[in-house]
């Protein structure tokens, strides 16, 4: 509760007609947005704390991350692990499929691996060079990583093994797939 | 590559106009619809607010100073990028203005990804720029659909009010900006036409065929409203950056309210990432 109430509180601030309409003044918006990154944060230690105790490769809530900066192609974790879990949680009452986009460093590979072990095809796309501009962002991405997490259950979630693969295998693994559907 | 600049199929998918990047040709179950989206930034009027006809654009209202001006170039060629799982169209269309025009396999909408900032500020003139969508001879009648805070879609149509008589509307844009929390759509009875947008924006049909929402405004006169700032906001010494989506829809009017409903929900109501990071390299086996 004590890890919660601080985003309740904030997101009550936040229904003040200044903050929805941005008539407020430019220090009231600073603190608005100190407010919600504060309770945000918070609010994730609940999240991975819950998630630890039900989602599979979730060691300890102390691993878990969410990673903010995300709306400028910017994560830590993708950009800088040789492997991690991604575990999306559905908050959706139905099933949905989710395309995932992670930022990478380019020319690396990656295997993405869903729960039931099936690796996943994945596709890296360049970020366009305006991203790359965006003022303040300190990333070394260069690149998307992107596949589809299908039939993500209701109110649930599916975690998938995303490893960094040595160039060399990643190109055998890409001739044997040409050589494949040229025959 | 850089042509051909087509995305998807002709169940759903668009095409590029070679020598112009703002105009498309869509395809929606084997038709062909002509399509137009462009950016343009519409100025900012500048007064002293000493009356209503002088009264400056800024937080609390917007006032446009005259038509809007396009900001792309448009020699600038688009690149394509195409794989397994989407495929996307990359268009610079100036050092502050670009997007991406996505697709991804099996969806049902077309994802439009707007960059737009820093905003500059060396002739001081406010500017508030929008992405504009126009399907040519597309009769909806001067009317168009809004949603109330994601729920009713509310009627408007031009230059009317359903509780008194508008007798002269001197303020023909901003008389007809609605706010756009999730929705607006155009329809001609047969077809619907529908943007969904991922943020609150301002946003209208001011022509048939025709919408347009406000992306992006940075502003340098306080309107005198109240805040007593002009609409300025700036970050590493710049002005802010703004990047977001607009996801079109089009199709028969029945269908359409399954794939909005659908999608409203899937983009506003996302899933939640959480990233966990292995300290030692483990196979899928071991994880498990």
């Amino acid at each position: 509760e004590p890890k919660i109430t601080p985003l309740r509180e904030t997101m009550g601030m936040m229904q003040h007609h200044d903050a929805i309409t941005g008539t407020e003044k430019q220090h009231v918006a600073n603190d608005y947005a100190r407010l919600l990154s504060e309770a945000m944060e918070e609010c994730e230690e609940a999240s991975c704390t819950i998630l630890s105790g039900l989602a599979a490769g979730i060691e300890t809530s102390a691993d878990c991350k969410t990673c903010q900066l995300l709306n400028i192609s910017q994560c830590e974790v993708s950009e800088h692990s040789e492997q991690f879990v991604l575990t999306l949680y559905n908050p959706l009452s139905r099933p949905v499929t989710e395309f995932v986009r992670l930022p990478i460093p380019s020319e690396t590979a990656y295997s993405v691996v869903d729960p039931s072990g099936q690796r996943l095809t994945v596709q890296f796309v360049p970020l366009p060079s305006a991203v790359l501009r965006i003022p303040g962002r300190k990333s070394s991405a260069t690149s998307e990583l992107v596949f589809q997490a299908d039939d993500l259950p209701p109110l649930g979630y599916k975690s998938y093994l995303i490893t960094k693969e040595p160039s060399s295998s990643y190109l055998n693994r890409l001739r044997a797939e040409r050589s494949a559907q040229s025959e | 590559t850089e042509s051909p600049l087509d995305l998807g199929d002709r169940r759903l998918g668009l095409t590029i106009d070679d020598s112009d990047p703002r105009r498309f040709v869509m395809y929606v179950d084997n038709e062909e619809i002509p399509l137009i989206q462009e950016f343009l930034y519409y100025k900012s009027m500048v007064g002293d607010n000493s009356k209503d006809y002088k009264r400056a654009s800024g937080a609390y209202i917007f006032r446009p100073d005259g038509s809007p001006i396009p900001v792309c170039d448009n020699q600038k060629k688009p690149q394509r990028v195409s794989g397994p799982v989407v495929q996307e169209i990359h268009r610079e269309c100036n050092e502050w203005v670009s997007q991406v025009i996505r697709l991804y396999n099996g969806d049902d909408n077309i994802e439009f990804e707007w960059l737009v900032g820093p905003i500059p500020n060396d002739d001081k003139i406010g500017k508030e720029v929008i992405s504009r969508f126009r399907i040519p001879f597309y009769k909806n009648n001067q009317t168009f659909y809004t949603d109330s805070n994601g729920r009713e879609m509310l009627k408007r149509i031009l230059n009317y009010r359903p509780s008194f008589t508008l007798r002269e509307n001197v303020e023909n844009v901003t008389g007809n900006y609605y706010p756009i929390t999730s929705r607006i759509s155009l329809t001609d009875q047969q077809t619907r036409f529908s943007v969904l947008n991922d943020r609150s924006q301002g946003g209208s049909s001011l022509q048939d065929g025709e919408i347009e929402l406000m992306v992006h405004r940075r502003i340098f006169v306080d309107d005198a409203f109240g805040v007593d700032e002009a609409l300025n906001e700036t970050a590493f010494g710049v002005g802010l950056v703004a990047r977001g989506h607009h996801y079109l829809t089009y199709g028969p009017v029945d269908k359409l309210f399954e794939v909005e409903r659908l999608l409203a929900q899937r983009k506003l109501i996302r899933p939640q990432y959480f990233f966990t990071k292995k300290h030692s390299v483990v196979s899928y086996k071991d994880l498990k």
